[in-house]
């Protein structure tokens, strides 16, 4: 019965058998915490993020964390050679990643990461997006969603004039983004999931 | 399983590194 960890966000998905519960779970929280800190450092730049209240921008990093970081790791999804390139640098195939036990969350985040990187967005582009991403007045627990829902509009508007001034014969472009965000919704659902069996086990 | 943020202890990361605790950070 040997144990793998098939989320890319650790670095190898070999698990040592000699090691407890406990020791796994440690070594995987070292490994995504970084990515973690790096998020909300990037939350922090967003202006007008820091004027919303603590709470508030706790509860949207709470959220949105998950999906930021499918965003921003994207790339380690190799859809043309089917691979997924964990934290580590290690490489794993598709088929090696589902014999090691992984659903359809793997096939939803290729589908994701392919449509996402077909839109060939700048880092600009991106990095805009990632804010729209985590800035959404729906999440649960916000106290003021008054100043949540401005801050969300804001950013909206200044991703869509970002868009229309980068890709004037491409209108499409900017709609398309803004579905991603129901998709990245289910990501982060099946994910949840994915955690409790895992914590469960 | 409501809250996975906090069971993964995301919560407490994310309150330190909003609070820019330096001493959470690694070397």
């Amino acid at each position: 019965n040997r144990m793998y960890l098939v989320c890319p966000m650790n670095t190898s998905a070999h698990v040592d058998p000699q090691k407890s519960g406990h020791e796994v779970w440690e070594e995987f929280s070292h490994s995504f915490t970084p990515a973690v800190r790096e998020v909300v450092e990037f939350a922090k730049k967003i202006p007008g993020f820091r004027d919303l209240s603590q709470p508030d921008q706790v509860s949207l990093l709470k959220a949105g964390t998950f999906e930021v970081l499918v965003v921003r790791f994207a790339s380690l999804f190799d859809v043309k050679d089917r691979t997924v390139t964990f934290l580590g640098g290690k490489k794993y195939s598709v088929d090696t990643l589902r014999a090691m036990g992984a659903g359809d969350l793997l096939n939803s985040m290729f589908d994701f990461s392919e449509k996402l990187i077909n839109l060939g967005l700048s880092e600009e582009e991106m990095s805009l997006f990632t804010a729209v991403v985590l800035v959404s007045a729906d999440r649960s627990g916000i106290e003021n969603v008054n100043s949540v829902e401005a801050l969300q509009e804001t950013l909206i508007r200044a991703l869509r004039s970002l868009i229309t001034k980068n890709h004037p014969n491409e209108s499409a472009i900017f709609t398309k983004l803004l579905l991603k965000l129901p998709d990245l919704r289910s990501l982060n659902n099946m994910h949840s999931e994915q955690l409790l069996a895992f914590k469960v086990h | 399983f409501s809250d996975p943020a906090s069971n993964l202890g995301l919560e407490d990361i994310i309150r330190k590194a909003l609070m820019g605790n330096l001493e959470e950070r690694p070397e």
